[in-house]
């Protein structure tokens, strides 16, 4: 563990809370993709298979039990609660993310640390995860005005993955036989989508405004 | 050492 990792943990983490105050302080979804919420779901359940199988420590458990509740929870909220349901921007968001789900599973299999079940699912979660941001993008896009808590849910959830890009290069260079490549460049393509969200999160920070994406 | 151990990240 370092602390560009455990930094962004705690940002994967901070994300995850912000959208559940968000879902439970508002009793609203709006602005919240249900695909991209379930495009996680898929990734933690996919990513997480040696859960009982391989212990690597007490907090690498729980934070993966934490992600897949959590994750499920918020899919199951949105598509269940009766309150928050009615503020589910159906119409809005359309991404056609089973292409995602395909294309990811397809590299997957193409390309992989090991031709077995565990390491094709892992390799499938790490591609996943990449584009599973894409229909929330597109959501905010359409959706014009983005709510404080969205805007920071996003912003988090993209922050994350780019300590996860320093906590690679660190390990790079102290750990003899360390080489992460599939985790690494889908890390690189992962934050890169959220360089114009960056963009227009850091303009609207900086003049103070509301956070909105151009169409 | 297998891939399986550097599986340590989340």
């Amino acid at each position: 563990m370092n602390i560009f990792r455990f930094a962004g943990d705690m940002m994967h983490l901070t994300s995850i809370l912000v959208l559940l105050l968000k879902i439970y302080a508002t009793k609203s979804c709006s602005g919240i993709s249900l695909k991209t919420q379930e495009l996680y779901a898929l990734v933690f359940l996919a990513r997480y298979l040696d859960l009982f199988t391989d212990f690597i420590s007490v907090y690498n458990t729980i934070m993966k039990l934490v992600f897949i509740v959590s994750s499920t929870a918020i899919v199951w909220c949105m598509k269940r609660d009766r309150v928050v349901r009615r503020s589910y921007d159906k119409q809005l968001d359309t991404f056609r993310h089973y292409f995602l789900l395909a294309a990811s599973f397809a590299l997957a299999l193409l390309v992989n640390e090991k031709f077995t079940f565990q390491e094709i699912f892992w390799a499938f979660s790490i591609y996943l995860e990449a584009v599973a941001i894409l229909p929330q993008l597109v959501l905010l896009q359409r959706s014009g005005n983005v709510d404080n808590l969205t805007g920071q849910y996003v912003f988090f959830l993209g922050a994350y993955r780019a300590f996860y890009i320093l906590n690679w290069i660190y390990r790079y260079f102290t750990e003899t036989h360390f080489s992460r490549w599939i985790a690494c460049i889908s890390g690189l393509v992962q934050t890169a989508l959220y360089a114009d969200f960056f963009y227009y999160y850091y303009i609207s920070w900086k003049n103070n405004t509301k956070l909105k994406l151009p169409a | 050492s297998s891939t399986n151990e550097l599986k340590d990240e989340l």
